[in-house]
């Protein structure tokens, strides 16, 4: 899953 | 993406939209401080240089490049359209960025997630994010009236902060693996210094009267 990137955030 | 993350993020886009569209249509950035919109700047440069090597997603990357994008035209509007510059009170607004740009810089190479010239500048730009509407808190505090729009964009600054403290207490019960210690404290330092505003909004907000913050 992309978004738990931990740069995901803006 | 959770609900709290997007309506930090829809907040967040509001505060910056009431900004923008204070400025283009009153012509005027009277009780703005352009110290932090050019810190916010720097914030979002050092963060976002990632648009070019990750991709996330469609709606990440769109959501960046408007952040990029209105905080250059706010600093572009201050500094060179013809009439709104005349209106910045540049003896008001005198917070010294290297103040809080070195110390940013001394933390970001300090802590970090990693070594690496990417994970540096995002560190820096946490770290830079959290301090940089202070510039604007001192500038709030030393104008007597404080215009609904000003008053308007802090309060949803504050807001987005905050719901997105709510996103990280989400994000840790429902994702495994998800502690970043560095995001966390620097994004509660930030909030915690929109306290001391919101007291005083919501206290003018109750009896009515106009925002003004004690020198």
């Amino acid at each position: 899953d992309k978004d738990k990137h931990s740069h995901d955030e803006l | 993406m959770n609900i709290f993350r997007l309506a930090g993020d829809m907040t967040h886009l509001a505060s910056v939209l009431v900004l923008l569209l204070k400025i283009h249509t009153i012509k005027s950035c009277a009780g703005v401080s352009l110290k932090t919109q050019e810190l916010y700047a720097i914030v979002f440069t050092t963060r976002y240089l990632d648009i070019f090597t990750d991709f996330i997603s469609l709606y990440n990357t769109f959501m960046k490049l408007i952040f990029l994008g209105s905080s250059y035209s706010i600093v572009w509007y201050i500094r060179r359209h013809k009439i709104v510059r005349r209106s910045y009170d540049k003896n008001q607004d005198t917070f010294r960025h290297v103040f809080l740009i070195l110390p940013c810089i001394v933390l970001a190479l300090l802590i970090n997630e990693k070594l690496t010239f990417k994970e540096v500048l995002w560190a820096f730009s946490l770290y830079l994010e959290a301090v940089a509407i202070l510039p604007q808190l001192v500038l709030l505090q030393r104008t007597k009236n404080i215009d609904n729009l000003t008053g308007q964009y802090v309060f949803l600054l504050g807001v987005y902060r905050a719901l997105y403290i709510v996103n990280w207490i989400y994000r840790y019960f429902t994702e495994t693996h998800f502690v970043h210690w560095i995001t966390w404290i620097s994004g509660l330092v930030q909030t915690l210094l929109y306290a001391d505003f919101f007291y005083y909004y919501f206290q003018s907000w109750k009896t009515n009267q106009k925002l003004q913050l004690p020198a």
